[in-house]
């Protein structure tokens, strides 16, 4: 464990209790794609699958696993829920159907091992990298978002950020190399990059996050 | 090392 995944992993508990916080405080999931968080619960469901036979392993991993499926389990039942006045599905159009399959192809391509859980292992690391795409295209459509939807995207991004330099630190110190998460990773992160320009350069500045 | 058999990442 090094400070750079302790930070990674933070950003991702920050990013959750915004989310949380940004649709207790506006009653609503404005702003929100509905389909990026299904794919989120996807991917943390196939991923932590695991919980099943390595929850003794590391009490730090296993209660990460939990809070991340947990959260995202509750998001959905919110938005389908409490909030599903404010979700507008006819602005979240984008074609998840692609990320599905391009990262099922993939998965089954290049596991680290043709066993079910390594396969829904991989699959749910490329659905990670470009789980966010919805979100992205939908804040696209709208041109602009509430603050606080802006830093939950942020934190989420940062997430995933912060792992390459873990990643870096861990080939160096220990020699571990994971190149599928590494490489799913990085595409996340460039994926977030353009969304990280306009943050910096105006939400961080105190003004609203509106698409050039 | 290399990777180990289980995941230790999330």
């Amino acid at each position: 464990m090094n400070l750079f995944r302790i930070a990674g992993d933070l950003s991702h508990l920050i990013s959750i209790f915004v989310l949380l916080h940004k649709m207790r405080t506006s009653k609503s999931c404005i702003g929100i794609s509905f389909k990026s968080q299904v794919l989120y619960l996807v991917v943390y469901v196939t991923r932590y699958l695991d919980l099943l036979w390595t929850f003794q392993h590391s009490a730090y991993n296993s209660l990460m696993k939990i809070i991340f499926i947990g959260s995202s389990a509750y998001t959905i039942y919110l938005m389908l829920n409490d909030f599903k006045p404010t979700h507008d599905p006819n602005i979240d159009t984008f074609k998840v159907e692609y990320l599905i399959g391009g990262s099922a192809i993939l998965a089954l391509l290049f596991p680290y091992k043709w066993t079910t859980a390594e396969v829904l292992w991989s699959f749910s690391i490329w659905l990670e990298s470009v789980a966010i795409l919805p979100q992205l295209f939908m804040l696209q459509r709208t041109g602009e978002a509430e603050t606080i939807t802006t830093h939950y995207i942020f934190a989420l991004g940062a997430y995933r950020a912060l792992y390459i330099p873990n990643w870096l630190y861990r080939y160096f110190m220990e020699s571990y190399t994971d190149p599928i998460a590494t490489v799913a990773g990085i595409i996340q992160t460039i994926l977030y990059s353009d969304f990280f320009y306009i943050y910096y350069t105006k939400v961080l500045k105190g003004r609203k996050f509106e698409l050039p | 090392k290399g990777r180990p058999e289980t995941h230790d990442e999330l």
